[in-house]
């Protein structure tokens, strides 16, 4: 449709200034609730020594999760998309200028909580990673496939309520390998700190490539 | 925009042929994995020896959740939107002349996992219910207020996850309540069964009136 052709256009602009200055700008998409904010409260302590960290807070309403963001010392502007289901890349380009980003620096950009918009909307992200909890479910690979499809990364978090949910994490990663088999699918708890290290190591090697 | 006005004639259509026939039309509202089908899983065998049921399932892809109700033994079709974010209420208009239901039935339509999208399309339905599930949090009701304000009924499910989840429940009420002072909030494991009794007699009793 027109809409999405104008967005390419933004998002191919957006992507030319993250490479421009090295930044590792990282889409992150979920439904709501999986665990987006509070990940992003545990690995900017453990980024923030090391590398410049910039959040771009998605919301239809409110700035609790920017408030969130915001105490863990990371620059931060939340962006309210009232009734629109999707960050686009035209407000990815206002955030920029508000945020201007050094060189060899990390954006976060954390999506409106929708398992099905955000993933028709390139934002010129150098990653796009889908956070699924396992209290929803091994089959939302399969139900929602547009998001896992146009994922580079999944993680798999509230690993700590694996004893209390009926969640098969096998049959989750085949499902998941089914839909985009080059997907890099990594375990978490946000609530724990299980696996966050071996995330921000992750993110901190690329940016230093 | 003239999509919702084209949609509100179409919902206008499905809501008189519901009170035609007494049908009692509950549009179930969530996020992915919240527990909608596994809910109806519980609620569908209590009801169905006292009134016909029929179920209209919508998935952006596949016939899993209409598989899972068609085991229950109700009347069901899958409808699946592709990349569209939600059920309209075009599509329900079909779904009524392919299941035919019957007066002083009961016809659930469970919605495309979405907390944003399906508030905006009204879909001719008796009731809206949405489903929040404990381990989403308790600020849902405030950063996706149109869902909310549009329900006159709000399922807190998963409660059998309460000890291990750090969701703050009077918390979450009094947000429900900020956002739609009327709403109407009932509590659910759709694993372990609670609630779901008090859930059937509710809906009996609402079709019996
Ligand atoms: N048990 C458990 N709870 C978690 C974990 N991660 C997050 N939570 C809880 O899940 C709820 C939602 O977490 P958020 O960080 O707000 O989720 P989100 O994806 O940012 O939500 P939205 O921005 O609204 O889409 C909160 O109550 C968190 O404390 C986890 O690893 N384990
Ligand atoms: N612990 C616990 N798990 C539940 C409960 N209800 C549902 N689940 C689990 O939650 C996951 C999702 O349940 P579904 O019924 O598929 O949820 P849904 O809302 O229909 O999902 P979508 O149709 O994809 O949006 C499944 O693994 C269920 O077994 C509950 O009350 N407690
Ligand atoms: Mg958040
Ligand atoms: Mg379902």
């Amino acid at each position: 449709k027109d809409i999405l052709q104008k967005n390419n256009v933004f998002a191919a602009q957006n992507r030319g200034f993250f490479m421009g200055r090295n930044v590792l700008a990282i889409n992150m998409v979920s439904s709501p609730g999986s665990g987006k904010t509070a990940l992003l409260e545990k690995l900017i302590p453990l980024l923030k020594e090391q590398v410049k960290v910039y959040v771009v807070e998605g919301d239809q309403s409110t700035t609790r999760d920017a408030e969130r963001i915001e105490r863990t010392g990371a620059s931060v502007i939340q962006i309210n998309t009232g009734k629109t289901c999707h960050l686009d890349a035209h407000m990815i380009i206002h955030a920029i200028e508000k945020l201007q980003p050094e060189s060899n620096s990390v954006l976060f950009i954390e999506n409106v909580g929708n398992l099905v918009c955000p993933a028709l909307f390139d934002l010129g992200e150098t990653w796009r990673m889908v956070i699924m909890s396992v209290t929803e479910g091994e089959d939302k690979p399969l139900k929602y496939p547009y998001m896992f499809e146009s994922s580079q990364y999944c993680v798999l978090n509230k690993i700590d309520l694996l004893p209390y949910v009926p969640f098969d994490m096998e049959q989750a990663k085949d499902y998941l390998k089914k839909i985009r088999p080059e997907l890099q699918i990594m375990e978490t708890s946000a609530l724990k700190g299980d696996g966050v290290t071996e995330m921000a190591e992750m993110i901190l090697q690329k940016v230093n490539n």
